[in-house]
């Protein structure tokens, strides 16, 4: 465990926070993407399935209860309990567009053809690109709450320090995974436009509004 | 690359 890494996980950890928080407090789930956190719920499941059959450390079992129990959470509030300020006509993105490909993918390019191994894989590559329906949400409604750009800065930063974690590792355990790394380029490149947007309006006290 | 270690990231 390295300072990027706890950096990482706490930028994580921040994230669903604030996303559990706004739609409990506003008692609603406007502008959120229910695509997306059904993709999320779908990377954690098919890769925290290792609870059950490897013991890394106390912190590592609670963070992943923690990133289930937050994600079903979620879940519950957009498809169950705030069902009705679920914005659907905005959230039109074909998921199955990424399913396929990183189920396919993760066949092809992965650590061991096992049942196990291929589920990890998978969901590494989905969560590259699960943030996509969010992204194309905001794209089409052309603005996003403010408590809906933290969550996306923090949701994003989180890979990014992720990937300092890993030069870290390289340089320290010569210790590497080509998977993580690729796909944790994907994804941060995917919230850079993002990333901009936030640094250049959000923080300067801005409302999120894409040019029309 | 050590294909045989455990996932310790989350």
């Amino acid at each position: 465990m390295n300072i990027f890494r706890l950096a990482g996980d706490l930028s994580h950890v921040v994230a669903v926070i604030i996303l559990l928080l706004k739609i409990w407090k506003t008692r609603s789930c406007a502008g959120i993407s229910g695509k997306s956190q059904l993709l999320f719920a779908i990377v954690y499941l098919t890769r925290y399935l290792d609870l059950f059959t490897t013991y890394v450390s106390l912190y590592n079992s609670i963070m992943k209860i923690l990133f289930l129990s937050a994600s079903g959470a979620t879940l519950y509030f957009m498809y169950g309990k705030f069902r009705g300020t679920y914005d659907h006509n905005h959230d039109t993105f074909r998921i199955e567009f990424l399913l396929i490909p990183c189920g396919l993918l993760s066949l092809v390019i992965n650590h061991e053809f096992t049942v196990m191994e291929i589920l990890w894989t998978f969901s590494i590559y989905l969560e590259s690109v699960a943030i996509l329906p969010q992204l194309f949400m905001v794209s089409k409604t052309g603005e996003a709450e403010s408590i809906t750009s933290h969550y996306l800065f923090a949701l994003g930063s989180y890979r990014a320090l992720y990937l300092l974690n890993w030069i870290h590792r390289y340089i320290a355990e010569s210790h590497y995974d080509l998977i993580a790394i690729f796909a944790g380029i994907v994804q941060t490149i995917l919230y850079c436009d993002f990333f901009y947007l936030y640094i250049t309006k959000v923080l300067k006290g801005k409302k999120l509004q894409l040019p029309a | 690359d050590d294909d045989d270690e455990v996932h310790d990231e989350l």
